[in-house]
């Protein structure tokens, strides 16, 4: 591999580094005192490791696809969902109207938040692809086994509801005033996992000294997130106008925050908010516009291999956007980058065995008998020419050593 | 649309500068 200014072409990996250890690796004193930590909510770091009964890899790869689904989804019928849901409530139905498509389903980290005076801990999914924040909340009238006491407003001195005329219950997209006064929301999943309760508003510490008094969040009385999740709820991190970024901003002005998602299922990462320096290694590209206005839109033009820039017209990123998630485990491609992409990792990989597709995976190879591993480098180049070069950890999904895949799938749809 | 996941962002610092609108890639970033 070439050292020096030049970028690498190749990663050459030890196959060990690549499965995860089943130990924690704990951060080193975090610099930002007010970051928390983050980690993989399957791996040896997760408070919800010990209860076991993780998905296998396919599972995660088919709930992944659901979510990348209910995410075009969204984007492409919007309009129609909101007529189906305001003819429901036009009919003064009790039950609220379902809001499909908002893509919770698969986030892979978490965070432990505090919640309520005195702060109660919880254990909570961070999404950059959602809005509205909402933990498992008593009384109950159904909740799932979670990793830690049910928060409960009557043991917090500063809990509050939202009033169904107020600015925050407005400003929540899944709500619905009832008649009772009380903001009520109403999220169902793409994988019809959901969450309803009511909108309230309590003291949130982010870590020791940061506390966000009044923070507006879901209480949710009624919720199923399916067979695996044992988080204590989903915190999100979009451009909404009750995300968590928008409401620190609104407290303590500037809504930018930071993260950094583990390499690996044993080790630690951090959430930040504030404004803190950047590394002077980042490297920016424009933030853009994109159809759905709550998501995080980059302008992605292009992608390297080995050190060489793939024949793909910028047209073919263009068509629909290029949403940066949280939440989606695999990045998809428009097909004709995906197959371009797909064919460059081929021919650099001719050394190696092949192995069985997984899920959405259909490239993958088979390292037995092998300690260390030449993959070529990848980089995906943005709008204005800022490029990221991948890690090997960021180019392979890495299931078995028998089953190792490039972490990469087509959208199956030029179009969108 | 597009989707660049949380596999290819590992080990990164990924900077939300909503003010700038803009977003940072920093290598390394959970060390």
């Amino acid at each position: 591999a070439a050292e020096g200014s030049e970028p690498k072409k190749w990663h050459v990996v030890s196959v060990s580094s690549l499965l995860p250890s089943t130990a924690c690796t704990a951060a080193k004193a975090a610099s930002k005192s007010s970051a928390l930590r983050v980690v993989h909510r399957h791996g040896p770091c997760s408070p919800l490791h010990a209860r076991g009964d993780a998905p296998s890899h396919a599972e995660i790869l088919e709930r992944d696809q659901d979510r990348v689904d209910s995410i075009r989804r969204r984007i492409a019928g919007a309009s129609a969902i909101i007529s189906d849901a305001d003819r429901v409530a036009d009919s003064k139905t009790v039950s609220l109207p379902a809001r499909w498509g908002i893509p919770l389903d698969t986030t892979n980290y978490i965070t432990t938040v505090g919640l309520g005076t005195p702060p109660r801990n919880l254990s909570v999914e961070i999404d950059t692809g959602s809005d509205l924040s909402w933990v498992q909340c008593k009384p109950c009238a159904r909740c799932y086994e979670q990793q830690d006491p049910l928060y409960d407003p009557a043991q917090s001195s500063t809990h509050s509801a939202v009033p169904c005329g107020s600015r925050e219950c407005q400003k929540v997209e899944a709500q619905r005033c009832a008649a009772d006064d009380k903001c009520r929301y109403d999220i169902t999943y793409a994988d019809k996992s959901h969450t309803n309760g009511t909108v309230v508003r309590d003291a949130l510490t982010l870590a020791v000294s940061h506390a966000l008094p009044g923070f507006v969040f879901g209480c949710g009385h009624d919720n199923d997130m399916g067979p695996y999740d044992k988080i204590d709820g989903i915190f999100g991190l979009n451009r909404g106008k009750v995300s968590l970024p928008s409401q620190v901003a609104a407290r303590y002005g500037g809504a930018g925050f930071s993260y950094c998602l583990p390499s690996s299922p044993s080790a630690e990462g951090y959430l930040a908010f504030g404004g803190a320096a950047p590394p002077p290694n980042a490297q920016f590209t424009e933030m853009v516009n994109g159809a759905e206005p709550s998501s995080y839109y980059l302008d992605l033009v292009g992608i390297k291999v080995a050190g060489r820039e793939l024949e793909i017209p910028p047209a073919v990123f263009a068509a629909g956007g290029t949403i940066i998630d949280t939440g989606s485990v695999i990045s998809r491609l428009p097909p004709r980058a995906y197959a371009a992409l797909r064919s460059a990792f081929v021919r650099s990989m001719a050394a190696y065995r092949r192995a069985p597709a997984l899920s959405l995976l259909d490239t993958c190879y088979n390292f037995t008998g092998h300690t260390r591993v030449r993959i070529p480098s990848a980089a995906l180049v943005f709008a204005g020419g800022t490029t990221v070069s991948l890690n090997a950890r960021g180019l392979l999904f890495v299931s078995t050593v028998s089953q190792t895949c490039l972490g990469f799938a087509s959208t199956g749809d030029e179009t969108t | 649309v597009n989707i660049l996941g949380n596999t290819q962002q590992k080990t990164f610092t990924v900077i939300y500068d909503v003010d700038k609108k803009r977003i940072g890639f920093g290598a390394k970033g959970c060390n």
